[in-house]
């Protein structure tokens, strides 16, 4: 990694369960400038998989860099990847240091 | 109401 690139880790998350079961907060131009998971829903996709925590900020979906994307954009982002029959996974990017990229 | 840079924005999947 870069000088500035925290340590990252590579979660594949299985589409186990007919929602995914996170909450994230954050975005560009918040206090929060990538997206931060908030919740973790008992019986989603997510908790199922049971590699993602909350507190881990994302940094990209799918390979999708989250960095300078508003809230609402990487919220489309994540449910497109959800909702997409071209993949049975999604691939989450996160971290666990709380930084501004 | 608080300025948009510190909005709290949530979405549930």
């Amino acid at each position: 990694p870069g000088l500035l690139e925290p340590m990252s880790t590579l979660v594949r998350v299985p589409k186990s369960a007919s929602t995914l079961g996170i909450a994230i907060e954050g975005g560009a131009n918040t206090r929060q400038p990538l997206p931060r998971i908030v919740t973790i829903q008992r019986g989603g996709s997510a908790h199922n998989c049971g590699q993602l925590k909350v507190g881990q900020v994302i940094l990209e979906v799918n390979g999708i860099s989250l960095r300078g994307r508003e809230h609402r954009e990487a919220a489309c982002l994540i449910a497109e990847a959800f909702k997409t029959k071209e993949k049975d996974y999604i691939d989450f990017l996160i971290t666990e240091f709380n930084v501004a990229l | 109401s608080p300025p948009k840079e510190y909005e709290d924005e949530v979405t549930f999947f």
